[in-house]
């Protein structure tokens, strides 16, 4: 297990002084590098050392519980695996989280923006640090919980961090499991979603998918609806290769060993260190030419976006609001071999979807669910808020396909029109719910075109009815809830 | 409960999803064996 720093690093943790300054005096805050679900990331430069950094901005009024966590989880953590934290400010009505700053983004943002998949040589380099990374953070007892190529960062060097601990859990010794259903649903371990307890191998499991997304860009089940994944993956025997004969049998073993369905059969994160594929993986410098590549795409699509932006401003001499905002930051230099903006490195990460339990609506957050908070969290972090109501989430990319298969059938069924539900002529009755179970027969008096209609219109209604009961039980939760916090704040004055 | 009523949902959902395709199949084969 790792646990030195990394010979390199300056900065370890600002100081005092430092924190007790305006955030603005310590740092420059260049260009924007995403948003997240909870805020927006930004590139910077700490003054002191000329080193660069990324912030994290969250809006105070926003949920803080998963961003503390984040926080305690990465103030525990000193590994070259895992992003590291540096402090935090209050600065106005936003809390500016200081990180290490991951020059090439995420690997799934890699993958997005070359629109190619990694080589199993790539992958061999990245999977090895997410498991000396994991291996450190299980040791520690610690669950990640959202192990996919969108947390998975990558510096300039082509060394992989795991990144967003939102949703990482504490495994202690009065409780060796845990019972959250927590996870993006692709990349969820069977026994995470049967709820039959899980432990640090559930990680193990998501690592297996994440192989799988690195190597074919998508993981398992990505083009099924995320719910009816979620049922299918504790059912069904564990997910494989689109087409097996093109990966070596290393490779193809190493994810068989991440995707024993059995936790207890599953290999751990030292066992799999040792696996031939892992252990004939080459150094991280080999990731370099794909970092390089990915970075002058970026770098290219920026150029031309300012291109058009300065175009349009020639154009049209307005002054809206982003672009007071965009005029106070400083373009970062070409000192930096990570200077290159990674755009969208935190959206696109943070697919992160806060369940039933706790927020928002379910269409819209199909990312990492929590579903059954960590009661015992929140009363071991008896600091925490809990969450009311969650930021404007970042659209998961696969929600895209739903979306689209949605607008078809709604094109190509003009007169239904949306999710209505509304009674009316013949073609509503596409927006009706599903004929009860002993109707069936019905379908066989329908047309081609019918029965592909319905097959189509299937998914948007189906998210449909599970917001519309989402929404029922978040209705009757609330009060519980909002009586919750009531009694918390009622303590926390007492206390005080 | 939430999990239970969501888990109907997702099941009744397939179960449909299964009954259109098998249909949608046999017209195919039906269609096949017609021509």
């Amino acid at each position: 297990v790792q646990m030195r720093n990394h010979p390199r690093r300056q900065l370890k943790k600002l100081s005092e002084d430092n924190l007790t300054r305006q955030p603005e005096e310590v740092f420059d805050v260049l260009e924007k590098l995403g948003e997240g679900s909870y805020g927006s990331v930004f590139k910077a430069n700490y003054k002191e050392t000329g080193e660069i950094v990324a912030i994290k901005q969250v809006p105070v009024e926003s949920d803080l519980q998963e961003i503390i966590k984040e926080i305690s989880i990465m103030q525990q953590c000193n590994s070259p695996h895992v992003v590291r934290y540096y402090g935090s400010y209050f600065k106005n009505s936003d809390l500016w989280i200081v990180m290490e700053y991951c020059g090439a983004g995420s690997v799934s943002d890699i993958i997005r923006i070359r629109n190619k998949t990694l080589t199993e040589e790539e992958i061999a380099a990245i999977v090895q640090s997410t498991l000396k990374g994991l291996e450190y953070l299980h040791f520690m007892r610690k669950i990640h919980r959202d192990i996919k190529a969108g947390n998975i960062l990558l510096n300039a060097e082509g060394q992989a961090k795991l990144a967003d601990f939102g949703v990482a859990g504490q495994l202690t010794d009065t409780m060796a499991k845990r019972n959250t259903v927590i996870g993006t649903p692709f990349w969820m371990a069977p026994e995470v979603i049967q709820e039959i307890g899980y432990n640090c191998v559930a990680d193990i499991w998501s690592l297996g998918i994440t192989a799988i997304e690195m190597a074919e860009g998508k993981p398992p089940y990505a083009d099924i609806h995320p719910m009816r994944a979620i049922f299918m993956i504790p059912t069904n025997p564990p997910p494989t290769f689109r087409n097996p004969n093109l990966w070596s049998p290393a490779f193809r073993d190493f994810v068989e060993q991440c995707l024993v369905k059995n936790p207890e059969k599953r290999a751990t994160a030292t066992q799999l260190l040792q696996h031939p594929f892992i252990k004939s993986a080459k150094p991280s410098s080999i990731l370099r030419s794909l970092i390089t590549d990915a970075m002058e795409i970026k770098l290219k699509r920026q150029e031309e976006a300012e291109q058009r932006e300065q175009d349009a401003d020639d154009d049209e001499d307005n002054s809206d609001e982003d672009e007071v905002d965009q005029g106070t930051m400083v373009r970062a230099g070409t000192g930096d071999s990570g200077t290159i903006l990674v755009t969208g490195s935190l959206s696109g990460t943070a697919r992160t979807m806060i369940g039933p339990e706790d927020t928002g609506t379910m269409q819209s957050q199909l990312g990492t669910m929590v579903i059954n908070s960590d009661e015992e969290d929140q009363e071991e972090d008896g600091t925490m808020k809990r969450r009311d109501e969650t930021m404007q989430p970042a659209k998961p990319s696969f929600l895209e396909y739903f979306e689209q298969k949605e607008k078809e059938a709604n094109s190509r069924n003009d007169e239904g029109g949306g999710g209505g539900g509304g009674g009316g002529g013949d073609n509503n009755a596409l927006n009706r719910r599903l004929p009860a179970d002993g109707d069936l027969e019905v379908i066989s008096t329908w047309s081609v075109e019918e029965l592909r209609l319905r097959l189509a219109s299937l998914d948007p209604q189906m998210e449909q009815e599970i917001e519309e009961i989402r929404q029922r039980y978040q209705a009757k939760r609330q009060p519980i809830v909002d009586a919750i916090e009531a009694k918390k704040r009622q303590q926390q004055q007492q206390n005080f | 409960l939430f999990m239970k009523e969501l888990e109907h949902i997702v099941k009744s959902y397939e179960a449909y999803r299964q009954a259109l395709l098998s249909e949608v199949e046999a017209r195919k084969q039906r269609q096949q064996w017609y021509t």
